[in-house]
């Protein structure tokens, strides 16, 4: 474990943190795609398979419980609680485009044809592109409301955050995850235009985000 | 270098 992990982890479940708080103080889940969180939840159920199977550190069990909870909750409050809020209309993205070449890769690149480790690679891939069923919907929308920015911020920071945890034990245990890195650079690059967008718009005019 | 898939990692 290094900071920048730790800090990766902590940026992660604070962005999932803040949206679930969102919705469920605002009663509402206006404006949230509820395909992307459920391609999260989804990733953290083919990625986190090895909990009861591999266990590595207390902390790892419990962080796999939490976002595990906290992902299944969100999608929970999206699909029943609070559907009526639900703007399916505008969350139209056809996650097959998605799936289907996630899929298709991780049965070619993968470092074992073993049933986890397809579905381990599954999940890396599925999250690199998880999040565009969300940033779709704030183009079509064009507009964002700052708590789901923040959220979007926590959430890309996260993956930038593992990058550098990938170079900093590149160097310090010459270890390296290509699938993984090559998954997360990608993951990161998704997020730069709206990086740019939040802190050209959202940090200074401290309102909505509002596309061009 | 160590070369496996990041399975210490969430």
């Amino acid at each position: 474990m290094n900071v920048f992990r730790l800090a990766g982890d902590v940026s992660h479940l604070v962005a999932i943190i803040i949206l679930l708080l969102k919705i469920w103080r605002s009663k509402s889940c206006a404006g949230i795609s509820g395909k992307s969180q459920v391609l999260f939840a989804l990733v953290f159920t083919t990625r986190y398979l090895d909990l009861f199977t591999v266990f590595i550190s207390v902390y790892n069990t419990v962080m796999k419980v939490v976002f595990l909870a906290l992902s299944y909750a969100t999608v929970y409050l999206i699909y029943m609680r609070f559907r009526n809020s639900y703007n399916s209309e505008n969350d139209t993205f056809r996650v097959e485009f998605l799936l289907v070449p996630v899929i298709g890769l991780s049965f070619l690149e993968n470092y074992a044809f073993t049933p986890l480790e397809i579905l381990w690679t599954f999940s890396i891939f599925l999250e690199a592109v998880a999040i565009m069923p969300q940033l779709f919907m704030i183009t079509k929308t064009g507009e964002a409301e700052s708590i789901t920015t923040h959220y979007l911020f926590f959430l890309g920071l996260y993956r930038a955050l593992y990058i550098a945890n990938w170079v900093w034990r590149y160097h310090t245990e010459s270890f390296y995850d290509l699938i993984a890195i090559v998954s997360g650079v990608v993951q990161t690059i998704f997020f730069c235009d709206f990086f740019y967008l939040y802190f050209t718009r959202v940090l200074r005019g401290r309102g909505k985000m509002t596309l061009p | 270098l160590v070369f496996s898939g990041s399975k210490d990692e969430l």
